[in-house]
């Protein structure tokens, strides 16, 4: 049964594409096949993860009824780790898809063949900073949402924003099924009150949802980027390799549970 | 003349509320009259200045052509500081705003008379992280644009996407004036090769569009907002209010330049 993550929080830079690339990096080292799908037309998990930007080249079509989500699949320099690319031009989606019929389930239906086909374990999803129809089709498609989170007083307001949003999706059955796999908190400064206190407050708020390995800010993980590697591949011995690799064992092992 | 300058830069995270309420703020303590009008539905700009949001209460309905912008207008705590609030309702306006006609000019139509009425020497309008409509509709009726850019390489991607929007909505005629005011670095860490590389990459590829105030991180400015006070207010002696009024003068000498 393959599992289908979206990671999505509308408030922006709060470490969605550097949690969506890392987390799939440290899932392929443990033999897991995975599928990252770039839905943001920043296409910021396309270059993290070194693949060139295709201009005109992105699933936009495949949204719209014509083609497959199959023909877009290349593979990364990790082993186990495919992807499918995004590009500016699927940012045009957002209002071509409106227009359409059936605006919410157009990338559940167009995942369905790749989901049938059992080839990965794992499809995660990265989402653009925004509660528009990218975002709302990767959470009509997905089975669970990873929340990345800031530390930061504007990143907590908007939380409740995200949690209602899945609520409104289940009653209203566009997903009936669709859960909060977990919230992770990244850039984590351990000397701030700031940091502890929205911590606190997340803890609080939404318990057992929020994973206890906190991802601590560390100027490694925003270079590596710029080198087209995750974490794993770009400094293995760094901080952010650690939390990362600590992150994907509680992952597994919490869906394991479930 | 009252000058209106867009805030937008559709990476998130990069400091485009931070920037837009403490620039305003400066503004207004050197006596200038301004009106912050927050285009955003995370609404972050409103709580930052203490207001609250009400529920249903934005002007999503004056973009769809009912009632006035000059209805909403809101005193904050801020001498000399108006504020138009945003609710997460605004987001529903991506969508309704798309399906009707003229769609890009509807923000520009509804500032039409408090422009006419020069209450304001400035008006400063803060923009999700997107290249949807709601961003779309502010640099359509903005007269300047300030890019707010983090010291990341994630950041840097984007900003070409930036300028070249900016230029195909003066080629396209939607704006044929629009100019770029300036690039602000925000978040820099001196102590970082990442952002030294970075503000150098900016400044070799934009020059003098690049504001020699560079904004410091410092978490009294993400501190700030949860007291619903701009910085100047909550912590006058800090990196961050000097930095932003540094900001402020450069911004001053600059418009009286053009
Ligand atoms: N733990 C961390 N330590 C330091 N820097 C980080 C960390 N996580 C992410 N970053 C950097 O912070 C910036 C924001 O992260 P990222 O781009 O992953 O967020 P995002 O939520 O995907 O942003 P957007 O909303 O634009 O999609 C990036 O430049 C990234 O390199
Ligand atoms: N110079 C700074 N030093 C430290 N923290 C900062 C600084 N500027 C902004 N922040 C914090 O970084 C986070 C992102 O900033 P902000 O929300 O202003 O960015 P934004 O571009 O408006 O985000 P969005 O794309 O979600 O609208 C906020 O939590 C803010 O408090
Ligand atoms: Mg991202
Ligand atoms: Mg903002």
């Amino acid at each position: 049964e393959t599992s289908v993550i979206a990671f999505a929080n509308q408030k922006g830079g709060v470490g969605k594409t550097t949690t969506t690339v890392n987390l799939s990096a440290c899932l392929a080292e443990k033999d897991k096949r995975v599928l990252l799908i770039d839905l943001d037309p920043q296409a910021n998990a396309t270059s993290g993860l070194g693949i060139e930007k295709t201009p005109g080249k992105s699933i936009y079509n495949v949204l719209l009824g014509e083609g497959s989500l199959r023909e877009h699949i290349h593979p990364t320099n990790i082993d186990g780790l495919d992807i499918i690319p995004a590009e500016v031009n699927l940012a045009g989606a957002e209002i071509d898809v409106a227009r359409s019929d059936n605006y919410l389930n157009r990338f559940k239906i167009a995942l369905a063949d790749i989901l049938s086909a059992q080839d990965y374990d794992f499809i995660t999803v990265d989402c653009p900073p925004s509660l528009g129809i990218l975002t709302m089709n990767a959470l009509t498609a997905a089975k669970s949402l990873i929340i990345p989170m800031q530390c930061e007083y504007y990143a907590l307001e908007g939380l409740t924003v995200m949690t209602g949003l899945v609520q409104k999706l289940r009653d209203n059955g566009a997903n009936p099924d669709l859960i909060i796999e977990g919230i992770v908190m990244t850039m984590y400064d351990i000397r701030t009150n700031l940091a502890q206190q929205v911590v606190q407050e997340v803890s609080a708020h939404f318990g057992n949802k929020l994973y206890e390995t906190l991802i601590p800010r560390s100027v490694r993980l925003s270079e590596a980027p710029s080198f087209g590697l995750p974490i794993t591949h770009y400094d293995n011995n760094s901080t952010g390799a650690a939390a990362y690799r600590q992150l994907t064992k509680e992952v597994l092992q919490k869906l394991a549970l479930t």
